[in-house]
């Protein structure tokens, strides 16, 4: 473990927290892809299988029923209690472009050819380009919540702390893992527009409005 | 290694 890693899973901790919180208070799911949400629940379904299997730490089994439940809880709120306020109309993101690219990818794509690890590199994969849909449906209503946009904020931080990580981790442990780099790369640098715009406008006060 | 090799980051 080091400093990177865990600032970058406090953001992403924050980030889901932040979610709950906006959902839980303004009892409203405005502005949030409930598609993106779904697929965060699979991608922490496809990564955390070996939860009861391989034990790394506390730490770490913990975060990971963490992130499962409240995934899960997140679409629960989104598709059924808070269901009234989902903006389906602007939520139109077509899963199957993702999912079905990535499933292959996968399959051709991997360090094993082997159920769990297959299940892992989905996960990998399907996390760097799962924010797509949330990134869309701001496209198309053209604005996003204050919190909605320090949710965004933190969930990008996140893999781009990882992306530090990997680089202590290679200078300092010599790990290298190529499918997770490059996938993290990808992923944070689908949130660089937002980034700009976060920081020249929400950071001063403004609303974020996307040029529609 | 055969196999799913463990993953220690989240």
């Amino acid at each position: 473990m080091n400093i990177f890693r865990l600032i970058g899973d406090m953001s992403h901790l924050l980030a889901i927290v932040l979610l709950l919180l906006k959902m839980w208070k303004t009892r409203s799911c405005a502005g949030i892809s409930g598609k993106s949400q779904i697929l965060f629940a699979l991608v922490f379904a496809t990564r955390y299988l070996d939860l009861f299997t391989a034990f790394i730490s506390a730490y770490n089994s913990t975060m990971k029923l963490f992130f499962i439940s409240t995934s899960l809880v997140t679409v629960y709120l989104m598709y059924f209690k808070f269901r009234a306020t989902y903006d389906a109309n602007h939520d139109t993101f077509r899963l199957e472009f993702l999912v079905v690219p990535v499933g292959g990818l996968a399959f051709l794509v991997n360090h094993n050819f082997s159920p769990l690890e297959i299940l892992w590199t989905f996960s990998i994969y399907l996390e760097s380009v799962a924010i797509l849909p949330q990134l869309f449906m701001m496209s198309k209503t053209g604005e996003a919540e204050t919190i909605t946009s320090h949710y965004l904020f933190a969930l990008g931080s996140y893999r781009a702390l990882y992306i530090l990580n990997w680089v202590f981790r290679y200078y300092f442990e010599g790990f290298f893992d190529l499918i997770a780099v490059v996938a993290g790369c990808v992923q944070t640098i689908l949130y660089c527009d937002f980034f700009y715009l976060y920081i020249t406008k929400v950071l001063k006060g403004k609303k974020l409005s996307l040029p529609a | 290694n055969y196999g799913h090799t463990v993953k220690d980051e989240l």
